[in-house]
């Protein structure tokens, strides 16, 4: 782990009141690294590291911990700050159907999050959430959620897959109304953040439904290019927010300060299993020490 | 960053950077690297276009082709076993392998061991009638174990000459999934001789180092194959099967380049390569 590696540079120092310069710059060394094998995107891993040293610098070691301690508490500190000190509510003020889009690349976890924030909204919220099956292009895909809301007993709307998604949100969005639901969740289709046509597809329902929320579903395994998905999804739409998924894998996590660090969105929720109950609200402080190792 | 006359720190911090953000890690980046700046310590490489393609060599050689294509051999059916964590396009890429083999006269056997996932079945038997496979199926929520034993009798029964075993998504992190999976692997065994011929682990190139984990799991509990990395009609690069192949040496078959049937390609080395530095 980090503490690991610093506590083996600093070993050779003690009873030093100051961090110095050289101290300060083996130990970046290590949390550069750490910050990269945990998939942290390299551009932001500079910055990161940047923010780091000017803290470090100066920094006097308080009298209870080592220096290597100290430095592990200013990287824990700023994982914290950058990744959101406070956890972020769904925004929900507005006249129902509050609409809550779902958007992310192939695979995420957008259609099983969508019935875990749908079970959230019923249970923890106290709301009538309604289910909308957007994507009309995957085999099944309207099945698939059209179950999940069966399971949970939460009312879904009858997808026709011959209507195009734009087409399919005003309806919904129509028998959400007519129906009396407070929310409603739309699962859309996985798709490229360089496709302009299905990015454009998107841009129209989201002019067509004026959501509340515009959460990116990410896998909380990706890699480097975190950072190119997040920000042309934000670029293209504003996201409001985002959850990471899969986060009960062994993944480390560093996407999610690469999501939040180019987007500046918080990350709202994450999703910690294949099952409806198995979404958590993000906790920055466990995705700090996560990364950390 | 190759636009210099001269190999530099920075040339050197710059290559460093090419390979991080393809996904290729800390460890494998830099040992590339320093074997790299060995050569231009000893002033055997001082020209950065040399120093380019020297690299790009070398990463091809530690890449594992498989000439790109399923050999059946003489003994039909041949059984794969398609696995890999949740959502990296395990389905739809036996769908596209399914098409190609279908497409040249092969009968071709697809057993739906997916019982878990809403409408995993569902999906499964849509690209089945879409490419002329049959798929066997049981109930959703029974055994997947015994859809792989049914799957392979009907194989056997029918002259199937390829059979693909579609399997629920699994992190492999959970025990009681990678024991399921341990289970499948020995019931296909028990069903026909010697199968899974192939275990096929699917890898999704936007996956960072997790993708190391995943392989060195899945090998471990049944011994991989073959891999197939999907997505890379996207922006990333995939990187982590250069460590993958280093260190596993499992050969990578083939691409997923999108979601139509026909989006699959051979895995060729050199054009990976070319990718990853564009
Ligand atoms: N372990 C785990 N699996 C998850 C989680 N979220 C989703 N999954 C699984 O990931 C796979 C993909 O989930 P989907 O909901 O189908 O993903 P999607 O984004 O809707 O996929 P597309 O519609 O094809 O883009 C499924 O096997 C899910 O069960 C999670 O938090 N943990
Ligand atoms: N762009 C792109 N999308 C792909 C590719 N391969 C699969 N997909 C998409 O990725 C998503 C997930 O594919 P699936 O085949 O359902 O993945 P899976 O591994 O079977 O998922 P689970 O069974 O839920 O674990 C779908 O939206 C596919 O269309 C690819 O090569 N490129
Ligand atoms: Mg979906
Ligand atoms: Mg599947």
């Amino acid at each position: 782990s980090l503490s690991d590696k610093l506590a083996d540079v600093f070993k050779s120092l003690t009873g030093k009141g100051k961090l110095n310069e050289k101290d300060i710059e083996a130990a970046l060394k290590q949390v550069r690294m750490a910050l990269l094998e945990a998939d942290v995107n390299f551009r932001v891993v500079k910055q990161f590291v940047a923010d780091v040293r000017v803290r470090a610098m100066g920094q006097e070691v308080a009298r209870s911990l080592t220096p290597d301690q100290t430095v592990v508490k200013i990287v824990r500190e700023e994982l914290v700050r950058v990744m959101g000190e406070t956890c972020e509510e769904l925004d929900l003020r507005a006249a129902p159907p509050v609409p809550i889009l779902l958007v992310g690349l192939q695979g995420s976890g957008k259609t099983t999050t969508a019935g875990k924030l749908a079970l959230y909204l019923k249970k923890k919220l106290r709301r009538s959430p309604y289910l909308v099956p957007a994507d009309v292009y995957r085999p099944a895909a309207v099945e698939q959620l059209k179950k999940i809301a069966t399971d949970l007993d939460i009312p879904v709307f009858d997808t026709d897959v011959n209507d195009d998604p734009v087409e399919v949100c005003k309806k919904a969005g129509e028998a959400a109304r007519i129906g009396g639901y407070d929310t409603i969740i739309i699962d859309t289709a996985g798709r490229l953040h360089i496709d302009e046509e299905l990015m454009g597809e998107l841009g129209r329902i989201k002019e067509a439904l004026d959501p509340n929320e515009i959460l990116l579903v990410a896998d909380a395994m990706t890699g480097q290019d975190a950072v190119n998905v997040a920000g042309e999804f934000d670029r293209a739409l504003g996201l409001t927010g985002v959850v990471l998924s899969k986060m009960d894998g062994d993944a480390r996590g560093g996407a999610a300060l690469s999501v939040r660090a180019v987007t500046g969105k918080p990350i709202k929720f994450v999703g910690m299993g294949e099952k409806s109950d198995a979404l958590e609200v993000f906790a920055p402080d466990r995705v700090a020490s996560r990364i950390l190792g | 960053l190759f636009g210099k006359p001269v190999v530099d720190e920075e040339t050197l911090e710059a290559l460093e950077e090419v390979l991080l953000t393809a996904d290729i890690g800390v460890a494998t980046s830099m040992k590339l690297v320093e074997e790299v700046a060995e050569r231009v310590r000893r002033k055997e490489l001082t020209d950065p276009e040399v120093l380019r393609v020297h690299l790009k060599t070398r990463i091809a050689e530690i890449l594992i082709e498989d000439e790109g294509h399923l050999d059946l051999g003489p003994k039909r059916p041949y059984v794969v076993l398609v696995v890999g964590v949740n959502g990296v396009g395990k389905t739809t890429t036996i769908g596209k392998i399914a098409a190609q083999f279908t497409a040249r006269g092969d009968k071709v056997v697809i057993g739906a061991a997916d019982t878990f996932r809403a409408a995993a079945i569902e999906q499964l038997a849509i690209w089945g009638e879409r490419v002329g496979a049959q798929v066997i199926k049981h109930e959703h929520g029974s055994d997947p174990a015994a859809v792989t034993f049914d799957t392979l009798e009907a194989a056997k029964a029918r002259g199937a000459d390829l059979v693909l075993i579609d399997t629920a998504g699994r992190l492999h992190t959970k025990t009681n999934l990678m024991e399921e999976m341990k289970k499948i692997r020995r019931v296909a065994g028990k069903a026909i001789e010697g199968a899974p011929h192939e275990v096929m682990l699917v890898l999704d190139s936007t996956t960072g180092q997790n993708a190391i984990s995943q392989a060195k799991t899945f090998n471990e509990t049944i011994t991989v194959d073959s891999i197939v990395l999907t997505k890379l009609d996207g922006t990333a690069k995939g990187g982590v099967i250069v460590g993958i192949c280093d260190e596993l040496k499992i050969p990578v078959k083939f691409i997923g380049i999108g979601e139509q049937v026909d989006d699959l390609r051979p895995f060729n080395a050199a054009e990976f390569v070319e990718a990853l530095f564009s």
